[in-house]
């Protein structure tokens, strides 16, 4: 499954 | 991580412990306004809706318990403490902010990554952040002077979101298929408004004189 897309930032 | 975002998100933490710092050894809270700073409470509570459901690092989860416990502690203390929600001009802080709010949500139903709840209030708190400062902006226009504390506050705010802009160019050209539109665009307009801002707390601090904004 692609890689569901995170909010890595603040 | 690098640098740059660290150093925004740091600043954009002495922003609020300033404010809370002001509110708490001053007992006012004049000079503030409530409007922004329940927007910035609400732009933490819809950007963290992902708070328990994705885990990033220790990092990221402390510093958003911090932004949300912050911010809702601020919003408080304006509204309810007995002491601090006397000193708040109410007849200053007139700027409609719903309609802001309305028309950020209904941007982020037209412009957002992806069509759902938590990627559509992503991008809504995203909108809303750049135009939350409006609020402040405004009562600082109308109350003339603003009071050091209340400048840095803005300065540090400015700061944070400048120094993210810096941390997306450098992301951009060290990692492939980085793109943060939304957060790129919008994050320019924010920086864009705090530009008047800078400019005249600029002028004050060179000429040495009290920070006065144009009526």
């Amino acid at each position: 499954p692609i890689q569901q897309r995170l909010h890595d930032e603040l | 991580m690098n640098i740059f975002r660290f150093a925004g998100d740091m600043t954009h933490l002495i922003s609020i412990l300033i404010l809370l710092l002001k509110i708490y050894a001053t007992k006012s809270c004049a000079g503030i306004s409530l409007k922004t700073q329940e927007l910035y409470a609400l732009v933490f509570l819809t950007r963290y809706l992902d708070l328990f459901t994705d885990y990033v690092s220790l990092y990221n989860t402390v510093m958003k318990i911090v932004f949300i416990a912050s911010s809702l502690a601020i919003v408080w203390c304006m509204r309810r403490h007995p002491l601090v929600r006397r000193s708040y001009d109410k007849d200053l802080d007139t700027f409609r902010h719903q309609y802001v709010v309305l028309a950020c949500f209904v941007l982020a139903l037209l412009l957002n990554e992806k069509f759902t709840i938590q990627e559509v209030f992503w991008a809504f708190s995203i909108y809303l952040e750049a135009v939350a400062i409006l609020p402040q902006l405004v009562l600082l226009q109308r109350s003339g002077n603003v009071d050091n504390l209340t400048g840095q506050y803005v300065l540090f705010l400015g700061a944070y979101r400048g120094l993210y802009i810096i941390n997306w160019i450098y992301r951009y050209f060290t990692e492939d298929h980085f793109t943060r539109w939304i957060a790129c665009v919008s994050g320019l307009v924010q920086t864009g408004l705090y530009a008047d801002f800078f400019y005249y707390y600029y002028l004050s601090w060179k000429t040495n004189t009290k920070l006065k904004l144009p009526a």
